[in-house]
């Protein structure tokens, strides 16, 4: 499924592209820390799985590519000079213990693919990434100004998920099968990049960096 | 309907 290595591919390069920006600009301004931290909680919930049973070499090294990328990001915002000291932790304040985590718990309890405890915390890691960007969007709507290279970030993080259900509706097609769980939580994920990524495109036509 | 998710997504 042709569609499912693209998505993949752009979630590989999606913390490439921000692993690069903190390097190249020597700070972290404009991220939010509180998303990267939920994105790690998602890899470690979901990616239980690593010690339960074996998929292929594929699978194993992109859950474990995927947890140290977002390791790799966390240490360089929080503890590596000088990027972690241009952090800006006064417009980093959406209350995600309150609205992120325990959001995703409801929606995880009302949709989910099996009550047993690994399938209903792989549920719970399906809707915690699909919130998991409102801090960031939420900063970037107070501090009004974005870096070109941060909507590459976020356009290709919204685009990784675009793909992944364009595959499960291949998928669909030829098997019939169906994984609502994840196809509702891709819908509201990429429903929050959708109006972001209307105007990373209108920027990226004009040729001129963005604000929102 | 089927709830069925695949165990080699990411």
């Amino acid at each position: 499924n042709p569609f499912r290595y693209i998505a993949d591919f752009l979630h590989l390069v999606s913390f490439l592209i921000l692993i690069l920006k903190i390097r190249k600009t020597r700070n972290c301004l404009g991220l939010s820390f509180r998303t990267q931290e939920i994105y790690l909680a998602v890899f470690c919930v979901r990616y239980i799985d690593l010690f339960m049973y074996f998929v292929s070499v594929y699978n194993t090294s992109m859950k474990l590519l995927y947890i140290s990328s977002t390791v790799f990001i966390i240490y360089l915002m929080k503890f590596k000079k000088p990027y972690c000291l241009s952090y800006d932790s006064a417009s980093d304040d959406f209350p995600h213990y309150k609205f992120i985590y325990t959001g995703a718990a409801v929606l995880a309890l009302l949709v989910h693919t099996d009550l047993a405890p690994f399938e209903l915390g792989w549920s719970y890691s399906i809707w915690l990434e699909a919130l998991a960007i409102i801090p960031q969007l939420h900063m970037l709507q107070k501090i009004k100004d974005v870096e070109n290279i941060t909507s590459n970030y976020v356009g290709a993080l919204g685009v990784y998920r675009f793909f992944y259900i364009v595959s499960w509706i291949y998928k669909y097609s030829l098997t019939g099968d169906v994984c609502w769980t994840s196809l509702l939580g891709g819908i509201v994920q990429t429903i929050l990049y959708a109006d972001f990524l209307y105007y990373y495109i209108i920027s990226l036509k004009s040729g001129k960096g963005m604000s929102l | 309907k089927k709830n069925k998710k695949s165990k080699d997504e990411l």
